[in-house]
């Protein structure tokens, strides 16, 4: 936006493009631009500099949400279990995860509760050896439930700190698979009082409007606490956390910048916003 | 209001004894919040009203038209409008061109996946593979993903339940895997290659570099983009750089089984102009089919 114009139709038609390109999503992105043409019209905003200021502080209101703990607080130990639709990072951002914890020198118990994706298992595998952390597994095929049980079960034994129980990906719409996910949930209920004491959905930055509801759901199922935004590397934006912010008050608590280990970045609004109008 | 997009759109204009142009940019008001809404990209989705508009003014104020048989018929305004969206959104998908290109039968023809990172590739190399046995082919699966941890594995795991071979050597560079794997392939009398790559941004300049050294080593018949259909407004820069970098001959939508409206299908092929083959709709390996407008355009109008 050229700084010192005025805020016309024009600019306004260039701020709801660039809102709209970073998946913001049209409801979102249209009070957006309301706000700056109410703002404009009672004179309270004169340059396209001034707009753009204005936007950016409230989308950071909208998505600076408090967090309550992450990897620590619960138990212990902390009972982390990792949800998403396929393909959105999950057993990536638990490898990750895992290292940061194991670096501050915690124990950290991972749970293969991916039982039915050709060699999740494996994938899960290399992780913990990359974070240093302790796999337990089950056959291919088995009951997920049987496999966050174990490592649950483990973690109070060996005195762990965390436990990150991955879960296969699974599309929202298929009920006996949400089903099978809120039983996961109560099964960690069962091994340890309180758990999971951490819900987090990881969310792939390149995804559409399709998103809000896929949060929609699996907060509906399984309550989620937070939320991993990955694949914020690219050139998507991931402007649909701020409709989820807005609708779900779930905060993003950690963001995915790579496919290695130290790839994680604890969420940061002033600098996810200033990224969406660059 | 709830029902937004195309079923507003249609009832504003039911019922009506004529239609002003007025009522017609209302309705495409509805239709552009709709396709938004379903993910098309901006500018396509402004291309798209566009050319609905110039369509709708001159057609439906008239509310009699010519049918296939050329005869004129009457129509309701708002029947012939949601025809007009409907139509035009089928012919931007369109044509229809779900071949894949195929060498002579005693010669080894290539597949190549190409892709963001989870889109789905692994999984419809198997279910393509599963699909030219069928066919009475004989695929061979090259595992040229060398970084994903477990990614051969994987691959290895979906050849086993499939019934074909897959070759990978570890240590060796994805181009030479590729022409590794062609010589497997003639060596086990198989007649196609089906090529798994990593996945990968578009941007990554290396990482590019690298399927355009796999390109220029094998030549592949066929490069194919996998697209996750719930892929947002990205999906046309990213359509539209790895078809500028290593030109695509089509592209496959996976994980319509979900949700999602796919608006991506749209915007990739407006964008890049190369049609949808396939879509994936599930995780098993019978979960792929060959691409149909109408069934999606439906989905995108919503
Ligand atoms: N560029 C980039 N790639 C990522 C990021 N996080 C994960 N990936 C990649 O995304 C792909 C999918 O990651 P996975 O961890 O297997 O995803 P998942 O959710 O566990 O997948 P399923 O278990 O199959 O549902 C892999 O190629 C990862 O390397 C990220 O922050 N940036
Ligand atoms: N529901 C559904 N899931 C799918 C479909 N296609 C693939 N998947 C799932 O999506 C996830 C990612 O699939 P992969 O085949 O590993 O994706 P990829 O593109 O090879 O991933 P990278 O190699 O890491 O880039 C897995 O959980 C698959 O089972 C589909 O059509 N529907
Ligand atoms: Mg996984
Ligand atoms: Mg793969």
């Amino acid at each position: 936006f050229g700084s010192s114009r005025d805020v016309d139709e024009s600019v306004l038609a260039e701020l709801e493009e660039t809102l709209f390109t970073a998946d913001i999503g049209v409801r979102t992105a249209a009070s957006l631009v309301d706000l700056a043409r109410e703002k404009a019209k009672k004179n309270e905003l004169r340059t396209a500099d001034g707009m753009k200021q204005l936007i950016r502080r409230e989308i950071e209101r909208i998505v600076d949400l408090p967090v309550t703990n992450t990897l620590e607080g619960g138990g212990p130990p902390h009972v982390v279990m990792v949800v998403g639709v396929n393909g959105a990072g999950k057993t990536t951002t638990i490898g990750k995860l895992a290292a940061k914890l194991t670096a501050q020198g915690k124990k950290v118990i991972l749970a293969a509760g991916d039982t039915f994706r050709a060699a999740a298992t494996e994938q899960l595998d290399v992780w913990a050896d990359r974070a240093h952390a302790e796999l337990v597994k089950g056959p291919e095929g088995g009951d997920p439930g049987a496999v966050v049980f174990e490592a649950a079960k483990k973690a109070k034994e060996q005195n762990a700190a965390v436990v990150i129980a991955d879960t296969a990906g699974r599309l929202h719409t298929r009920a006996p698979l949400m089903e099978e996910l809120k039983k996961v949930k109560r099964v960690l209920g069962k091994a340890i009082p309180g758990a999971p004491h951490e819900v987090l959905l990881v969310v792939d930055a390149t995804m559409g409007q399709n998103a809000i509801q896929q949060a929609r759901q699996f907060h509906e199922a399984v309550g989620v606490t937070a939320i991993a935004l990955t694949k914020l590397d690219g050139t998507a934006k991931g402007g649909v956390i701020i409709g989820i912010a807005d609708e779900l008050k779930i905060p993003v608590v950690w963001v995915g910048v790579g496919e290695a280990v130290e790839d994680l970045r604890r969420f940061d609004p002033k600098e996810f916003v200033s990224a969406l109008f660059d | 209001t709830v029902t937004k997009g195309f079923r507003a759109a249609k009832n504003r204009l039911a019922g009506k004894a004529e239609i002003t142009p007025e009522m017609v940019d209302e309705s495409l008001r509805d239709i552009r919040v709709s396709l938004l809404e379903a993910d098309v990209a901006f500018d396509v989705v402004k291309k798209f009203v566009a050319r609905v508009r110039e369509k709708a003014i001159g057609e439906v104020v008239q509310t009699t038209i010519t049918d296939k048989s050329g005869r004129k018929v009457k129509v309701s305004p708002g029947d012939h409008f949601v025809k007009i969206c409907h139509d035009e959104l089928e012919a931007l998908m369109g044509p229809v061109d779900t071949r894949l290109a195929f060498k002579p039968k005693n010669q080894v023809t290539g597949i190549m996946m190409v892709g963001l990172q989870g889109s789905g590739k692994t999984t419809t190399v198997g279910k393509l593979a599963t699909k030219l046995l069928k066919e009475g082919r004989r695929p061979l699966l090259v595992a040229a993903d060398i970084y994903r941890p477990a990614a051969v594995d994987q691959l290895k795991v979906l050849g086993q339940r499939v019934g074909v071979p897959v070759f990978h050597e570890p240590g060796v560079a994805p181009p030479d895997l590729a022409k590794k794997g062609y010589a497997q392939a003639r060596a086990q009398g198989c007649d196609v290659v089906i090529i798994d790559t990593a996945g990968r941004l578009a941007i990554d300049e290396e990482l590019m570099q690298e399927l355009e050294a796999i390109k220029k080593e094998v030549q592949p018949d066929n490069t194919l983009l996998v697209v996750d259909a719930m892929i947002g407004q990205d999906s046309v820069r990213t359509a539209a750089e790895f078809d500028r970098r290593i030109s695509i001959d089509g592209f496959i939508l996976t994980k319509l089984d979900g949700d999602a409206r796919g608006g991506a299908a749209l915007s990739i092929k407006e964008v890049t102009g190369k049609p949808i083959k396939f879509l994936g709709m599930g995780e098993s390996m019978d979960r792929l089919e060959e691409f149909r407008p109408d069934g999606l355009a439906g989905r995108i109008l919503g």
